[in-house]
């Protein structure tokens, strides 16, 4: 619940985050794609967190029906992982719902 | 030394060769573009091996100097990792090249 809270907390102050790992090229996809469109996501990186990592990913899950990396948030909002978030920029669609937060 | 005989021995003996991780989507979209063209690889999922897995991705690389996943082999001859087959299939050289085996 703690963990839970935690991360409700971090999506809901930062207008992107990704959760990722390292060595993962699906995160590092994503990760560089918000990067050419101007955008810093919050990035946090599971395999870096020690134990908490492999937690943090079953609370995810638990929060977004998501277990897989890369996991997207804009906006407080799940977005899903790498093919989705591609998928939207491809339909012009993540721009839109970039610039409802003002950070583009 | 005995690891690397084992790897060269595969590598030989089998027309087409990937060393993979089962949860890595770089490792299953090379694994299923095998499969659309009809070719069915050898594959040696990494993280299935226990301490032997990061033995074997270590001597991976110093044989081919790459030790990422996946990692391709075709008629015994390194062809790099996932991004590297899609250029070589896209290309139409991946069909050459496994024409060239008698596995087509
Ligand atoms: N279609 C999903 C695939 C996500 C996926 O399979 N992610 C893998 C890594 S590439 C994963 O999380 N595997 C389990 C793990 O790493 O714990 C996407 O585009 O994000
Ligand atoms: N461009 C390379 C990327 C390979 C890569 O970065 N692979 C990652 C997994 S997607 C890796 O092996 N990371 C280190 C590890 O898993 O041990 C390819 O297309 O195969
Ligand atoms: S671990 Fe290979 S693409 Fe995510």
């Amino acid at each position: 619940a703690r963990l839970e809270d935690s991360v409700k907390k971090t999506v809901a102050e930062n207008p992107v985050v990704i959760y990722s790992k390292t060595w993962c090229s699906y995160s590092m996809e994503v990760k560089s794609l918000f990067k050419r469109i101007g955008v810093e996501p919050l990035v946090i990186e599971l395999d870096q967190l020690g134990a908490q990592g492999p937690q943090l990913q079953k609370v995810l899950e638990r929060l977004t029906g998501q277990f897989t990396v890369p996991n997207v948030f804009i906006g407080g909002k799940h977005i899903g992982g790498c093919t989705d978030t591609v998928k939207l920029y491809r339909k012009g669609e993540l721009s839109t719902l970039l610039s409802e937060l003002d950070i583009d």
